[in-house]
């Protein structure tokens, strides 16, 4: 019997490389 | 006055519920605020489980935005943990051990039969119910490896110092040099006596590593990774130096090695990790002070040296034999006409033509999926965490 009867919604998630851009211009915004 | 009736444990569904505005203060308390590296009395992967059962209840609300953000403040948190305290053995074993237990969570609550075989029922009821974190999956399963490397750093950074001295320099083995006067010898019980490591520092320096990290709860098969990486170090470090040192290639230190490599095997066989692939690395180095010991004259010697030392390159072999110094009249100097033989051998051989081992080389990390037994709505959080503002539903 299958648990979860609904299927997920894939939750698109960016690369670690991409959060580590985002972390970085997020520094560089920061006074 | 709202009454605080006490709920049964089954009553619980293993979520934690949180408002959205209160999602810095949680990773603050949790990842960046007190050092709960060092703490002790905490169930091994706590943090893991909290921010676990964290996204399950933002999964349960369907709320893709909360899934989403509290899923990369973890992971900056995480990171910004280890660039504050990226140097501490401690904080790096903590969250490798925590980013591995996370996401085994998010795989044994995915839904996925693959990784529901160990789950009992209850468990089962507690998969995620409206997103699909197989993409998050892999930013966490990046970030371990992110991890890994930098524990591989620090354990590097620490073992360094020790190694030259504790391997090659530090004699345990009383009255077989034949050079020192074996009364004027250090005791060897301290961790550095006037700064000289010996090989009882070493150990007590793995028996540290090892500890902290089953104290982490890290997984028993990346704990086995962590200790071969460790020994390749300790292997390659020697090895390397014993190329470079003609006075630490003589008979009497082929026999201190061995004596010091048999040290490191007990090591592993007392903390069951005789299966890591650890003491493999070390075959360099058995090899290498195997050579020092044999007798190097015939051609049945050169024959047994060639079939013996196949984990040594032929430069290796070749730099030994040339750098061999006896120490006492029972020893000889190798003829050049022998290693000449040596070299004739081994000329087919088509090894690399580097002389020293690459000290740095990382071996790939994998992260075997091991499920946990802990029931998520047994879970409870220890007051001293200041997680106050989230409730157990």
């Amino acid at each position: 019997t299958p648990v979860c009867p609904r299927p997920r919604v894939l939750l698109k998630a960016p690369t670690l490389a991409e959060m580590e851009e985002m972390n970085i211009s997020e520094e560089e915004d920061s006074p | 006055r709202p009454v605080n009736i006490p709920r049964k444990e089954k009553d619980f569904q293993g979520m934690l519920e949180y408002k959205k505005e209160d999602e810095q203060k949680l990773v603050k308390n949790l990842i960046l605020g007190k050092q709960l590296s060092h703490s002790v009395n905490l169930i091994p992967g706590l943090p893991a489980y909290i921010l676990f059962m964290c996204v399950r209840h933002a999964d349960y609300l369907n709320d893709d935005q909360k899934v989403r953000s509290l899923l990369t403040s973890t992971i900056n948190g995480i990171k910004k943990v280890l660039k504050k305290r990226g140097d501490d053995f401690e904080t790096v074993s903590f969250w490798l051990s925590n980013t591995c237990r996370f996401l085994h969570c998010l795989k044994q609550y995915s839904g996925e039969e693959g990784f529901m075989k160990h789950n009992t029922p209850r468990q089962n009821e507690h998969c995620l119910t409206n997103f699909d974190l197989a993409e998050y999956r892999q930013v966490l399963s990046d970030l371990a490896i992110q991890i890994y490397q930098q524990l591989v750093r620090v354990l590097e950074n620490i073992l360094q110092p020790m190694i030259v001295s504790g391997m090659l320099e530090h004699e345990t083995i009383q009255g077989v040099s034949g050079v020192k006067p074996t009364g004027l010898r250090k005791r060897t019980s301290s961790i550095a006596d006037e700064g000289t490591y010996t090989l009882d520092s070493i150990i007590r320096q793995l028996n540290s590593f090892h500890s902290v990290m089953c104290q982490h709860g890290m997984d028993p098969e990346l704990i086995k990774q962590v200790v071969k990486q460790m020994f390749y170090i300790i292997g390659a470090v020697t090895l390397n130096n014993l190329l470079l040192r003609k006075d630490m290639c003589s008979w009497s230190k082929g026999m201190q090695i061995r004596y010091n490599v048999s040290q490191l095997e007990e090591w592993l066989r007392d903390k069951n990790l005789m299966n890591s692939g650890a003491k493999e690395t070390l075959e360099p180095l058995i090899q290498a002070a195997q050579l020092l010991q044999v007798k190097k004259k015939t051609d049945e010697d050169a024959e047994a040296i060639c079939s013996m030392c196949n984990a040594l390159t032929t430069a290796q072999i070749v730099k030994v034999l040339n750098l061999y110094t006896p120490v006492n009249e029972f020893e000889e100097r190798v003829l050049v006409s022998f290693i000449r033989t040596i070299q004739m051998r081994l000329r087919d051989r088509k090894d690399s033509p580097q002389l020293l081992m690459d000290a740095k080389h990382i071996f790939p990390v994998t992260f075997p999926f091991n499920p946990s037994s802990l029931a998520l709505e047994t879970i409870q959080i220890p007051a001293s965490l200041g997680l106050g503002f989230i409730s157990r539903v």
